[in-house]
């Protein structure tokens, strides 16, 4: 089972 | 006042095709280095990023910063109504609700402008750091559109596995499994034919097809495409767009629980 991470996980916000 | 006029209209055509599917609406940014777009897709999982330079445009005039917030499928609607060989102009007033897009056609004996709805949208941008990655990837968009088609049939997700030796990129499913190796190639003759890879460290890491397969909308703006990869972050896929610009997808990996 795999799961997607949102992508602000690895961004901060500008 | 802004005016920004492209001879080779058919790239804005090309540019709506590759962002629609996965956006449904998007501000430009503009300012007198071009036009930017960021956006998130609905979920969060990936990005668009774009960015097309002023100098890339026949005429390109930007007074004051302006940021238009756009439905997509009501642009790519208007640049359907565009021929391939049509001169494309976007213009708007200052401070303006509408956006003006105006086609001619090469000869100058047909016109037509169609005038849309601006829209105000959250501004929610994502500070993506300059990254050095583990591993890119240059390679034919079209062979790469064939791979993500291709493996699609066999699982929801794909493996891309970058070593110094090539790419393998791989889908596992109810129906078996698909695994297609690419080697960096020998001799490169053609570089828009070539596969090149440089790689510090191997990488492997697991995608959803579905993303893929939207960002391979992008095909037609370029004969190559690259991939970059590092460890547990997100995969960067980027179209260049001949003397004009660039558009970069960003998908987050998947991760197993």
């Amino acid at each position: 089972q795999v799961a997607q991470n949102p992508l602000p996980q690895y961004y901060t916000w500008a | 006042m802004f005016e920004a006029r492209l001879l080779r209209g058919s790239i804005l055509k090309k540019v709506l095709e590759a962002i629609k599917d996965l956006l449904t609406q998007a501000t430009f940014d503009c300012d007198d280095s071009g036009i930017q777009l960021q956006a998130m897709d609905n979920s969060h999982v990936s990005l668009v990023s774009l960015q097309l330079r002023a100098d890339g445009f026949d005429k390109y005039r930007c007074d004051r910063n302006i940021s238009m917030g756009m439905n997509l499928n009501s642009v790519a609607k208007i640049l359907k109504c565009a021929g391939d060989k049509d001169t494309v102009t976007m213009k708007a007033q200052d401070n303006a609700d509408t956006v003006t897009f105006v086609f001619e056609s090469p000869n100058q004996e047909k016109v037509s402008d169609y005038e849309m709805k601006l829209m105000n949208l959250d501004l929610e941008h994502l500070g993506i750091p300059e990254t050095e990655y583990s591993c890119t990837i240059r390679m034919p968009s079209a062979e790469f559109a064939r791979i993500c088609r291709d493996l699609s049939q066999f699982g929801d997700s794909m493996v891309i596995a970058c070593t110094k030796e090539g790419v393998k990129f791989s889908a596992t499913g109810e129906i078996g499994s698909a695994n297609i190796k690419l080697a960096q190639t020998a001799s490169v003759d053609k570089e828009e034919e070539a596969v090149i890879i440089e790689m510090d460290e191997p990488v492997t890491l697991t995608f959803a097809c579905q993303y893929l397969n939207y960002f391979t909308k992008a095909t037609s703006l370029s004969p190559q495409v690259q991939l970059s990869m590092s460890a547990d972050v997100p995969l960067v896929v980027e179209y260049r767009i001949q003397d004009i610009g660039h558009i970069r997808y960003y998908l987050a990996p998947k991760i197993e629980d």
